[in-house]
């Protein structure tokens, strides 16, 4: 977890209004993302957040499958940056 | 197991934490 942040539950996130519920959930991702790519993290993070919101949380909790999740993104922007 | 598998969208909104929101519009 980030510090200064309390983990985001889903009680908290489903109290929340869905149009804050991707931004909550963003803000929780955004740092963790930048950690591992700082330039690209505001684009990586916004194509994550299409991700169902449950599997979202599991990765916040699981930093493998968000590792995962983070390093499929760069791939796929990268390759579709090569192409342009 | 259901979950719907992931496919990276590039034209996906760049995604711009409060904190730069903030910087933004200051």
């Amino acid at each position: 977890h980030v510090r200064g942040q309390e983990p985001l539950t889903a009680s908290m996130l489903a109290a929340a209004p869905l149009k804050e519920q991707k931004q909550l959930l963003g803000e929780r991702l955004y740092p963790l993302i930048q950690a591992l790519h700082p330039t690209l993290a505001g684009k990586i993070t916004g194509m994550l957040l299409e991700i169902d919101n449950s599997e979202l949380l599991h990765m916040l909790e699981s930093p493998e499958s968000l590792h995962s999740k983070v390093e499929e993104a760069v791939a796929v922007l990268q390759a579709h940056q090569a192409k342009e | 197991v259901d979950a719907k598998p992931f496919v990276p969208n590039v034209h996906a909104a760049e995604f711009i934490p409060t904190f730069q929101q903030k910087k933004s519009s200051l």
